[in-house]
């Protein structure tokens, strides 16, 4: 199947984002 | 060791793999493999970007650690130990890094690892950083240490991924070599 790729910007980016859990 | 299944949010961005983080602290002398897996810690697992920063970010720094200190960065399900049936057929590249880069190189390779960065399909186990007196030591170990194709090309994205100085040392060694 596909594999999930993610940026190194994109990682960075969820960094501040409100924890989900 | 059995752990329950990791729960992810569905609002989450999912991983390829889920992961567990690992510490340990070496002992003073000569460490017998089952001293080495008393010493390992297991800290916290995660499936999702989301919940990978939640943990990272109540972590200190590798530089912050004690000297003699590692954490281990494995998939889920696989141990941080030659032994591991994952592991036993293996290697790993190891990068001595001159204090002061381990922050910053460490960082930049489990963002390449969560991220997929590495395109070798299974083959990626996990990755250590390694504090210690006079230096510090970055490990990416894979599968199967007999795939040159596979190991070179781990080594050129570590380069690429760890803006690496052209003078950085980087050493391959399959596990089994240390297991005999």
């Amino acid at each position: 199947g596909t594999r999930i790729v993610y940026e190194r910007a994109f990682l960075m980016n969820l960094r501040n984002s409100p924890i989900s859990r | 060791l059995r752990l329950p299944p990791i729960e992810i949010n569905p609002n989450d961005n999912q991983l390829q793999y889920s992961y567990a983080l690992w510490y340990s602290r070496r002992s003073v002398g000569k460490q017998s493999d089952r001293r080495y897996a008393e010493n390992l810690k297991l800290i916290g697992r995660f499936g999702s970007v989301e919940q990978f920063w939640g943990l990272y970010s109540h972590l200190v720094r590798p530089s912050e650690l004690l000297a003699s200190s590692d954490f281990h960065l494995f998939k889920n399900g696989i141990k941080p130990m030659w032994e591991d049936s994952a592991n036993k057929q293996g290697g790993k590249w190891a990068v001595t890094l001159r204090k002061g880069l381990v922050d910053r190189c460490w960082e930049n390779l489990v963002l390449a690892m969560l991220g997929e960065q590495f395109m070798v399909g299974e083959e990626i186990c996990g990755a250590v950083v390694s504090i210690r007196f006079q230096e510090d030591k970055i490990c990416v170990w894979n599968k199967t240490s007999s795939d040159v194709a596979t190991t070179a090309r781990i080594r050129d994205t570590l380069r690429r991924v760890l803006h690496l100085p052209a003078d950085v040392l980087m050493d391959y060694k399959p596990h089994n070599e240390r297991l005999k």
